[in-house]
């Protein structure tokens, strides 16, 4: 463990936290894509399933299960819940668009042709393109609630400090994953320009507004 | 070989 790896998954923890009480405290899910939920609940599922057979630490299972009761909670808050509030309109990002090349790709690059291997190799590709639906979502509507850009800007922080964790590791101790890094670039990718709108509006205390 | 690597990431 070093401290971009423990700050990252704070970052990543802070983020689940904020979308879960944003959603229970306001009772509501408006802006937020169901589709990006459901896809982090399948990167859990698909990474985690080695949860009680391959124990490294407390601090491991314990995060492991966090993330993945949170993220089936904010599931169940948004398609339940408050099911009424859940903007289905603007949410449409298509997830089978994502879903099949990535299954695809999972079973074509991967360290292993095991099954544990083939699903977290898969968890791993999804994770990458799983916030699309929201970011599709929030250029549709054109906009974000300022909790929503904070989720975002967490959630973007938590990948892009793991790139500099995979950096570290490398020097200091000649271990890296090409497969992990090549999919974390591309997700830090992903919320490069939200990272840019987030810096020059939300810190100034704008509204984040996408330019139309 | 990679698998040998405890997989100890989140």
């Amino acid at each position: 463990m070093n401290i971009f790896r423990l700050l990252g998954d704070l970052s990543h923890l802070l983020a689940i936290i904020i979308l879960l009480l944003k959603i229970w405290r306001t009772r509501s899910c408006a802006g937020v894509s169901g589709k990006s939920q459901i896809l982090f609940a399948l990167v859990f599922t698909t990474r985690y399933l080695d949860l009680f057979t391959n124990f490294i630490s407390m601090y491991n299972s314990a995060m492991k299960l966090i993330y993945l009761v949170c993220s089936y909670a904010t599931v169940f808050l948004m398609y339940f819940k408050f099911k009424a509030t859940y903007d289905s309109n603007h949410d449409t990002f298509r997830m089978e668009f994502l879903v099949v090349p990535v299954g695809g790709l999972a079973f074509l690059v991967n360290h292993d042709f095991t099954p544990l291997e083939i699903l977290w190799t898969f968890s791993i590709y999804l994770e990458a393109v799983a916030i699309l639906p929201q970011l599709f979502m929030i250029s549709k509507t054109g906009e974000a609630e300022t909790i929503t850009s904070h989720y975002l800007f967490a959630l973007g922080s938590y990948r892009a400090l793991y790139i500099v964790n995979w950096v570290f590791r490398f020097y200091t101790e000649g271990f890296f994953d090409l497969i992990a890094i090549v999919a974390g670039c591309v997700q830090t990718i992903l919320y490069c320009d939200f990272f840019y709108l987030y810096i020059t509006k939300v810190l100034k205390g704008k509204q984040l507004t996408l330019p139309a | 070989h990679n698998n040998e690597i405890i997989k100890d990431e989140l």
